[in-house]
């Protein structure tokens, strides 16, 4: 375990808390992409199958137990409890357009053809581009709360602080996975632009409008 | 774990 590594954790803890807080104390999801949610916990469920076949820590037990009852919470708040307020005009990202490429994917390129192996490689692809229906749907609507872009600048500063533990691994433990790297770095390019317009509008107390 | 298919990472 390294600082970017469990900073990188408590960054993602806390987007997985401020989004279900943000629903639960407004009892809204408007502007959330239920699907992007969905994917999340597609994420989580494929990757975290070993809670049951292998045991690595207290921590590493506790956090996956707690982002897949986060993360099926927050499906269910979107889609059941709070369904009136969803946005599914606007949350119309094609999903499948994701899902067939990170299987084939994750079926042709990873470390072992295994079933485990291939279901955590899926999980990684999955992952790096699981934010795009959200983001899609902040682009459609032109604009997003400030507490959802709170949300996405911890999502983005997770994986963007994985990309400096794995620089540590690498150079302290001579640890280094190209899957898991390739795909953090897709996954955080991905969020530059809106890292641009979090930190030139929101930090400045502006509301997030697209076009910037 | 140096081999790449024991993820010990979230």
């Amino acid at each position: 375990m390294n600082i970017f590594r469990l900073t990188g954790d408590l960054s993602h803890l806390a987007a997985i808390i401020i989004l279900l807080l943000k629903i639960w104390k407004t009892r809204s999801c408007a502007g959330i992409s239920g699907k992007s949610q969905i994917l999340f916990a597609l994420v989580f469920t494929t990757r975290y199958l070993d809670l049951f076949s292998s045991f690595i820590s207290l921590y590493n037990t506790v956090m996956k137990v707690i982002y897949i009852m986060c993360a099926y919470a927050t499906v269910y708040l979107i889609y059941g409890k709070f369904k009136a307020t969803y946005d599914g005009n606007h949350d119309t990202f094609r999903v499948e357009f994701l899902l067939i490429p990170v299987v084939l994917l994750a079926v042709l390129i990873n470390h072992a053809f295994a079933p485990m192996e291939i279901l955590w490689t899926f999980s990684i692809y999955l992952e790096s581009v699981a934010i795009l229906p959200q983001l899609f749907m902040i682009s459609k609507t032109g604009e997003a709360e400030t507490i959802t872009t709170h949300y996405l600048f911890f999502l983005g500063l997770y994986r963007t602080l994985y990309l400096f533990n794995w620089i540590w691994r690498f150079y302290f433990e001579g640890f280094f996975d190209l899957i898991a790297v390739v795909a953090g770095l897709v996954q955080t390019i991905l969020y530059c632009d809106f890292f641009y317009l979090y930190i030139t509008k929101v930090l400045k107390g502006k509301k997030l409008s697209l076009p910037a | 774990p140096l081999d790449s298919t024991a993820h010990d990472e979230l």
